[in-house]
């Protein structure tokens, strides 16, 4: 299954 | 501080995008012009616009100002305009943006208090890149939706797919690099992003009929980044963190 990613989390 | 657009489809094109994200905008205003920079409640999407200063018709700015508006409210000022009217923006005094619609319709709105904070941008290399019209990228999302609710990137050297998966079936649509819409496909690596739909139909909606051609920007199970040209505008950046194997 897929999960969405945090864009936080590429800073 | 005073700025005032030339027609008004620029500022209508960025507060729609904006309102894909957020309820509450603040905007920055310096002497180089208006930013906006924020993200989503779920922290999913984040919108960075640059309008620089010479994109209006007058604009001054004497000293950095925040100003907060309630996004709902402000879209339907600006709604208010024909094509051809020019907006003018600036505060009263009594902290109220005023808001000058075509030549006779002076509105008054409220300003919010900015909670904003200094929201920093994904820091992330980009192996792979297509550029296409917004007309067809806005096209492929229609196609990849009747079956899915995200849509894939594919891209192996100077080739790319957009494909979709989902319980009633799948789509791929390979990229012909002999469309007149499709600009440039290139990869430093291959690269394959998944991406959800909810977030980026809207955007692409909102702006897309005022941009030319946009940029998708992406590295695999990496955030996707959309450039937006817009004549007038600088830049409106939207950032979209991936879908990935869990």
């Amino acid at each position: 299954s897929q999960g969405q990613r945090d864009i936080t989390s590429y800073f | 501080f005073g700025a005032k657009t030339n027609g008004s489809d620029d500022l209508k094109a960025i507060i729609s995008a904006i309102s894909t994200l957020v309820e509450e905008a603040t905007f920055v205003a310096t002497a180089e012009g208006i930013s906006f920079r924020g993200m989503d409640p779920s922290h999913v999407a984040l919108i960075d616009i640059s309008w620089p200063n010479s994109a209006f018709e007058k604009y001054e700015c004497d000293s950095d100002i925040k100003f907060g508006v309630r996004i709902d409210e402000f879209s339907k000022l600006i709604k208010r305009a024909d094509k051809k009217d020019s907006i003018e923006i600036s505060i009263s005094e009594q902290n109220m943006l005023l808001v000058t619609v075509g030549k006779n319709k002076k509105y008054k709105m409220r300003l919010i208090e900015s909670s904003a904070t200094d929201t920093p941008l994904p820091k992330i290399p980009y192996d792979s890149k297509i550029m296409l019209s917004s007309s067809k990228f806005d096209k492929i999302l229609g196609d990849v939706q009747v079956v899915s609710d995200y849509l894939t990137i594919h891209t192996s050297d100077s080739k790319g797919d957009f494909s979709g998966k989902g319980d009633s079936g799948e789509v791929v649509i390979d990229l012909d690099k002999d469309d007149e819409d499709i600009e440039e496909i290139s990869s430093k690596e291959d690269s394959v992003g998944t991406y959800s739909l909810e977030y980026l139909n809207p955007v692409v909606k909102a702006v897309g009929n005022t941009a030319g051609v946009i940029t998708c920007e992406f590295s695999s199970a990496k955030p996707l980044r959309i450039e937006f040209k817009v004549a007038n505008i600088g830049r409106i950046h939207f950032y979209l963190a991936p879908r990935v194997e869990s």
